[in-house]
């Protein structure tokens, strides 16, 4: 409560950039479990 | 009075220099903030959630197909039965070789695979095939090339119902070397015996020096017909032997090593000049050819 406006727009860059490389991890893990579950069917 | 009370409305100067405002302004814009960081908080979590999710999914996934994996190995080392197509196996370990680079047990998983097709690749340069002739009435599948062989197994299965037996080196512990003998398909008195490896030590017979060297070369060198290739075999060595022949070495008359028939000719003729009986019969002998 007691950040400043800087302060939490510097931990917003922060949060957002974490999310966006949770995203593209998530997409590779996806398409891998696609990949495996193709061939094991 | 009232009048005058309403129409006094703000007498203040107002000379502040607009701190208020812009304190109000920022108020606004800091919680604003404040909102959206918690709502990128909050989808924050439920990523990582998914992803952990996720990420159980891929591993069980995996799991199951190194035990399929493994057990393919299994099958492959011991009867070589129905084999994945090659494409298949590529398009699986591209699958787990692009798996998560933040995972450390995926690269163990990549040395692992290619470790297992270095291993295949071996394995493969060093097939070697054999056809040994039998005796028709023979109905064993057993080879006798100069090795040791212990037995681990028999087979037959309905889309294959030539029996075939499997043989692991028994000459030397550390030796790899197996054999898989079965009867061909076209000429039932043939075995085909498929060596895979090669052996880390000298053949037994060739330490020998009596009879297990004779047999050997009765074998090896005495009969070995003309090695034959075919086009399917082509980086296979493909070696005919015939194992009729070795019975009739066995006989003593047929043996056709030429120190052992020579030491036998110096033994007969020696012991036969010495005779004087034998002597006067050859004499006999020679010159009833001779009138004749």
């Amino acid at each position: 409560k007691d950040k400043s406006a800087s302060e939490l727009r510097e931990e917003l860059n922060r949060v957002n950039s974490e999310n966006k490389k949770i995203k593209e991890m998530l997409a590779t893990v996806y398409e891998n479990y696609y990949a495996l579950h193709h061939h094991l069917e | 009075m009232d009048q005058y009370s309403s129409s006094l409305v703000d007498t203040s100067l107002d000379l502040t220099i607009g701190i208020t405002r812009m304190r109000v302004e920022e108020d606004s814009t800091t919680s604003a903030l404040v909102e959206e960081l918690k709502r990128v908080n909050a989808e924050n979590k439920k990523l990582s959630e998914m992803l952990t999710l996720m990420c159980e999914n891929y591993n069980v996934l995996r799991k199951q197909l190194m035990e399929y994996v493994n057990k393919s190995e299994r099958d492959q080392t011991s009867p070589p039965k129905k084999r994945k197509s090659p494409a298949r196996d590529d398009a699986v370990s591209s699958a787990v070789i692009g798996g998560l680079s933040e995972s450390s047990s995926t690269d163990q998983d990549d040395q692992y695979i290619c470790k297992k097709q270095r291993e295949e690749t071996v394995v493969k340069e060093k097939v070697s095939r054999v056809y040994y002739k039998t005796e028709a009435s023979d109905t064993t599948l057993v080879v006798k090339d100069g090795y040791q062989w212990r037995k681990y197994g028999q087979k037959v299965t309905r889309d294959n119902p030539s029996p075939r037996a499997y043989f692991k080196c028994a000459c030397a512990p550390s030796c790899s070397v197996k054999k898989k003998v079965q009867r061909s398909v076209e000429d039932q008195s043939v075995l085909v015996a498929t060596y895979e490896g090669e052996h880390n030590h000298p053949m037994p017979s060739q330490m020998d020096s009596n009879s297990g060297l004779n047999r050997y070369i009765s074998l090896g060198g005495g009969h070995a017909a003309s090695a034959k290739g075919s086009s399917s075999l082509a980086n296979k060595h493909v070696t005919t032997v015939d194992l009729t022949e070795s019975k009739k070495v066995t006989s003593p008359s047929r043996i056709e090593f030429p120190e052992v028939q020579k030491l036998l000719v110096e033994q007969m003729a020696s012991s036969l000049t010495k005779d004087p009986n034998f002597t006067a019969a050859l004499a006999a002998a020679v010159t009833g050819r001779l009138y004749q």
